[in-house]
């Protein structure tokens, strides 16, 4: 089973054109690992980027010194998918 | 039975198959499921059909679950299925559209990346199929049509969460709806659900040249995105996929209204508190409730406007 530990989900706004191409070219780099899960579009408009821990530093690197702004969307999704793991077996037990 | 299932909450495949054979138990004069294919893994791609009768009627084909991890598509279809089953002699509209067209829902249309998403990754969006070129596996199969097949908006590397296959409809999960579609011959609505980004699109996606019906479609969207407001004030944008998130091609309902297929729609889900993939199982029945007015308003007017 694949696990996120420390895995975070970034929100990124880019301000241009220009930035929405860097935002590409990160998507691209096949080391880091990145998972966009909504997409740069246009200026202004919120794009989701789920980073590897391995990779959160070295991405964020990235947006800051390319004045990108972001914010983080998800601290830890590993959290978020155990959370979601005990709901489910939580509705499983509860008698009908 | 269906009156005790928890909508509330996410389920497995075999709980999802399960609750179908229970729909189709507790409204066997309405409800029939049907069997369109096999998965790349065989398992089996189930459509429930809802119909109250006559041959060849004209439809409306409804999918959720393309890609995988989109969680609160195939459990808001769930719900939906069931409701379309509860209203019909309830509501006026559901039971117009029923006793003239009869309509076919496919709630897990990629049943192998789901199944990977309980049991391997969570994260899973694609199809399951092995590349024999790259170590990497599956096809984006909303990119994997023959509609602008290859072109600009999809990616021809087999790790790419975009990756369109080697050709058209490699995928078996696709090649099942086409076909389906073909035979059919009568189906005049096609709504294809997605999540997150609060979005309902018509086509087109891998072009820029306007679809002939824009006007009747951009219309039909404005209402439906104001009906499914209406509930919780969810904020959606609505257009044709290329002029309002980005060129895709390849895409499901491309090919569809490249069909004939004039009421083209695909939805993009909510995600009111951010969480992405991961949206809490307490936003599966709200977010349904507010699309199935969105759906309603396309139904309808399908039902309406014949051609």
């Amino acid at each position: 089973e694949q696990l996120f530990v420390g895995d975070q989900v970034l929100r990124i706004t880019a301000s241009d054109e220009e930035q929405i191409t860097l935002l590409r070219v990160l998507g691209e780099q096949a080391e880091l690992q990145v998972d966009f899960w909504r997409h740069p579009t246009s200026p202004g408009q919120p794009a989701d980027l789920r980073v590897p821990f391995p990779s959160l530093q070295a991405v964020k690197i990235f947006l800051e010194s390319n004045s990108i702004s972001y914010s983080i969307m998800i601290e830890d999704v590993q959290e978020l998918l155990d959370e979601e793991k005990k709901t489910m077996t939580k509705s499983r037990r509860v008698e009908r | 039975s269906t009156s005790t299932f928890d909508f509330a909450s996410y389920h497995t495949i075999d709980e999802i198959y399960y609750w179908m054979d229970m729909l189709v138990d507790d409204h066997p004069s309405l409800v029939s499921k049907i069997q369109i294919g096999q998965s790349y893994e065989n398992r089996p791609l189930y459509v429930l059909k809802f119909s109250t009768g006559g041959s060849n009627r004209s439809a409306i084909w409804l999918d959720t679950g393309i890609h995988s991890r989109e969680w609160i598509t195939q459990a808001t279809g769930i719900w939906t299925a069931n409701k379309i089953a509860k209203e019909y002699g309830q509501d006026p509209s559901v039971t117009a559209i029923l006793d003239s067209m009869d309509i076919f829902f496919e709630i897990v249309t990629n049943p192998d990346g789901f199944a990977f998403t309980h049991s391997s990754n969570r994260m899973w969006r694609k199809t399951r199929s092995i590349n024999p070129s790259s170590h990497c596996v599956g096809v984006d199969p909303n990119r994997n049509w023959d509609a602008g097949f290859g072109g600009p908006g999809a990616s021809g590397n087999p790790c790419s969460e975009t990756y369109h296959g080697p050709y058209a409809n490699s995928e078996p999960e696709v090649k099942a709806i086409v076909d389906f579609v073909k035979n059919h011959g009568n189906i005049k609505a096609f709504v294809s659900i997605h999540s997150y980004s609060q979005l309902l699109f018509y086509p087109y996606g891998y072009t820029s040249t306007p679809v002939p019906d824009q006007k009747e479609l951009d219309q039909i969207s404005k209402k439906a995105v104001a009906a499914l407001s209406s509930l919780y004030g969810t904020n959606y944008k609505y257009g044709s996929i290329i002029t309002t998130i980005y060129q895709a091609s390849g895409g499901t309902i491309d090919w569809t209204y490249n069909q004939g297929i004039k009421y083209s729609f695909t939805f993009e889900l909510r995600d009111t508190g951010r969480y992405g993939f991961l949206l809490p199982a307490k936003e599966i029945v709200p977010t349904a409730q507010e699309t199935w007015l969105a759906l309603k308003v396309i139904m309808l007017h399908a039902r309406n406007h014949p051609y």
